[in-house]
Parts: C-alpha cells; structure tokens; sequence
C-alpha cells in the first residue's frame, strides 16, 4: 500500500469511483 | 515498468509551481476532455522528472482523467471485448485495486463484477508505465518538443513506439501526445479524430503553468 505513490493512489481512487457511476448508468 | 522508476507525484522534483495542485490538474484534465467538441476517452499528463540516481529524463504519471466512449456500454452489454479468463484477470485487478483504495474491509462491490473494457483496462495499465530518456511517443515529444498526433489504426500500429501499438490493439483510433511545460499531455480516443488547432490551442492554454 505505503508503496503506491499518492498521484497514482489519488487517480486510482477517481477512476473506480467514475466507474461505479458509469456502470449504474449503463 | 519497476516502482523505482515511477516518480510518485511531486512539485518540487519536477519543478512545477506549488500553486499547480493535484486537484487543479485534475480540473485541467476534466475541462480539457469534458470541453471538447471531438469525443475523447482519456487524457493522461505524463510528468516529467529527473532520476537523480541515474541521471535519467523520465515521464511518469502525474495523472489522467477516463471519459470512457460508446463502445464500453455497447462491450459491457455484449460482453465480448476479451476472452473469459482474461475477464477474470481483469475483474480480479480491479477487486484487489478496489481493496487498496476502499479497505479490505470494504463490503463487496457489484461494479467490480462488471466487464473491464479493452479501454479502461488500457487506461489502468497506463498507471504503471513510464518512458524514459525520450522513449515511447510521450517521450519523444517531451524530448523534440514536436507535438505528435496519430489517427487510424493502422497508423498506430507502426508507430514507433509499444504504447500506440497497444493502443490500436485495445481500440483507440486517435492518439495525440502534446509537449507541455513539465511534461507531456496525451489524449486518446476510440473515434478517429483529426488535427485540430482548436485543440491544441486549448490544451497549450490549460497547461502552460505560466499563463
């Protein structure tokens, strides 16, 4: 965990949640 | 490409304004994608910085922002983008990624059971890539500062450079590498896209941090 950088933690994050949303939409 | 070549995200390192946030690159990404008249799927923001060690240029992740496109509804509906055991392997990323982030606490999620498209997945891998000394086609705009913009398939596909012939592979069509300050902006669609000054005038505007 400790090993991912924030950046990546933080867009990896947005993306799932992003995806959720696509997902219940489609 | 191995974690000690991946700079995690850092203003000092890579000599980007502190003022130039996370979330203000973010906003960028969004306005840049969301504002469009053409369909793009992604944009990712390669940033660059210095292996100290090595004395290496790299382009690592600094962040990326995923439209999606028509073909992941229609794919996720149809569910034929990818053969049943690569699915799984998807699908079992994603859960452990979803761990990471939510907890490994967190209650099940049925989104994660849900198809990983060829563009989401090639979006995820990006996460993990990095170019270095001038490599791959972000890194050679970075390094001639000539902006690259690659349209149809086959093109892609010999186009020198692994990441546009995955591209092709995953079903992007476009793929447009733009040299910026501190880095280089890709973007990457499924539709085939042309040159457009409009374009390259925005995201010159919304990255120039000096503006």
């Amino acid at each position: 965990d400790a090993a991912v950088p924030q950046a990546r933690k933080a867009s990896l994050a947005r993306f799932l949640e992003k995806r959720k949303e696509r997902v219940s939409n489609t | 490409a191995p974690e000690a070549h991946v700079p995690a995200f850092s203003s000092a390192s890579a000599g980007v304004p502190e003022y130039f946030t996370q979330e203000s690159l973010q906003q960028r990404l969004h306005m840049l994608i969301e504002g469009a008249r053409d369909s793009w799927t992604y944009a990712i923001f390669w940033q660059s910085s210095v292996d100290v060690g090595f004395g290496a240029s790299i382009l690592g992740w600094g962040d990326g922002y995923y439209k999606g496109c028509e073909e992941d509804k229609r794919r996720r509906r149809n569910a034929t983008s990818s053969s049943v055991a690569e699915q799984e392997h998807r699908k079992r990323v994603l859960r452990e990624l979803n761990s990471l982030i939510s907890g490994s606490g967190s209650s099940p999620d049925s989104a994660m059971e849900e198809e990983v498209t060829d563009t989401e997945w090639f979006f995820l891998v990006s996460m993990t890539q990095s170019f270095v000394n001038g490599s791959g086609l972000p890194g050679q705009s970075f390094l001639t500062g000539a902006p690259s913009w690659i349209v149809g398939k086959d093109r892609l596909s010999i186009a020198p450079c692994d990441r546009a012939k995955q591209a092709q592979v995953f079903g992007l069509q476009s793929m447009v590498c733009v040299p910026v300050e501190s880095g280089v902006l890709e973007l990457g669609s499924t539709e085939l896209i042309f040159h457009s000054a409009d374009m390259m005038n925005q995201v010159k505007a919304l990255f120039n941090f000096n503006s």
